[in-house]
């Protein structure tokens, strides 16, 4: 479960400051599938970095599992962002000068997995999205949507218990988007895994059960999928 | 005039070689609108490079305005990039040491252009894309949609002839995305502006008067628009 109660985050100092999110209150369950939705500059990503523990709130509370993120040390932060989270970037923060193959698997390398088990891994996740003939390339030499599915991959390969999506299939044609909505969908319903996804397009949100709307820092409004 | 005669562009050396673009040929008429669209990794941005002479293909020739890119000087490559090309990078390519004021003024910087003048056209155009308000920051102070919006300005700030613009609407909300395209329309109507768009988006495509569609490096297809 994550629980944000009356988030604020505001930006800058002394007379430049800007007030990107503006009272956040929403609680999403354990094995929820959710969309956030809204216009450009509305706080969508300043709120994925708030409730994924990157960055922090300037008030209010965050609550993961009960836990307020605030009475988490530093190595228990660090520990739920290695263990529990998944986080695919906007703009995919990929390392420049890893390899496909090796920032699909620096999470696994920070938990320490066996180097045969690793090279399995990175095989049959990048296969899943036909990144597999490009896994010895660097990300200079790759295409914005294949840097998008590496980035994809690198954060689900540790099976996280929450995955936060931003804007996930915004440089994919509708074939690579639909292969990865339909995985996120697996995610969800099989290993329930809990995910929050960013998005501006309508066919992606129709995958969510729920959808938030955001607009200047605040939610105002959602929609609850029906049955048709 | 735009054509493109036997194209071909191969990365790599020796045993490790991939052609991403193979046997090219087109003709984008002066005034055109034209889309391009494709699978993930087909070769569009690569095309959009070597048309813009930011790279040099392998073989094959191009031509703007009848003269073959190959037998440019530098001086002149350098002349064309400056004064009639507008380049919507697909990801963005802004410089973080600028402001969103000086990203898009650098194209007219360049041109040196009075700085009364400047200050002048870098308000009505950030303005005219809701980017007025954050003119002031840099790159890591804006959101996604916010940087391309950026890169869209900056791209058209000099009325280029020749506008090529690589996904221009990714990390766009429908409202800024039609704003987008409804600005592009009048440049090609109003400026005669050659508008080559690299899209994934249908509704982008529905701008274009021809759709070209390319796969594993070649075009395998178009359409034109017709008038219903
Ligand atoms: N510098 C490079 N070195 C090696 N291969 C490259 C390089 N740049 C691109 N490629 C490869 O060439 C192919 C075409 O890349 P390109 O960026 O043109 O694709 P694209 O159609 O723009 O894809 P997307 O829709 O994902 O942006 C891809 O398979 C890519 O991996
Ligand atoms: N580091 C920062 N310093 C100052 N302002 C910032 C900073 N980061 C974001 N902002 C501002 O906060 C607002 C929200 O940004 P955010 O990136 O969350 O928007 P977003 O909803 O993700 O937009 P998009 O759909 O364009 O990605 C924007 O107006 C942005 O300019
Ligand atoms: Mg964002
Ligand atoms: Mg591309």
């Amino acid at each position: 479960v994550v629980k944000a109660t009356n988030v604020k985050k505001v930006y800058g100092l002394k007379g430049s400051i800007y007030t990107a999110l503006d009272d956040i209150n929403l609680t999403i369950e354990t094995g929820e599938f959710v969309g956030i939705m809204g216009p450009s500059g509305s706080g969508k990503s300043t709120l994925l970095n708030v409730l994924s523990t990157i960055d922090h709130p300037t008030s209010g509370d965050i609550f993961i599992d009960n836990t307020n993120l605030a009475q988490m040390n530093e190595d228990q932060l660090s520990a739920f962002r290695r263990d529990k989270l998944g986080f695919i970037f906007q703009d995919y923060n990929l390392l420049d000068t890893l390899t496909v193959r090796e920032n699909i698997l620096l999470p696994l390398a920070l938990a320490k997995i066996k180097a045969r088990d690793l090279n399995q891994k990175a095989d049959k996740i990048a296969e899943q999205f036909f990144i597999d003939s490009i896994l010895d390339k660097y990300p200079y030499q790759i295409s914005g949507g294949q840097k998008q599915r590496t980035a994809v991959c690198r954060a689900i390969i540790t099976n996280p218990s929450l995955l936060l999506a931003d804007e996930p299939t915004g440089a994919l044609d509708s074939r690579s988007a639909t292969d990865l909505l339909e995985c996120l969908k697996e995610l969800n319903e099989t290993d329930k895994t809990t995910i929050l996804m960013v998005t501006h397009d309508a066919f992606a949100a129709s995958y969510c059960k729920r959808v938030l709307f955001i607009k200047d820092g605040t939610i105002f409004t959602e929609l609850v999928k029906g049955n048709t």
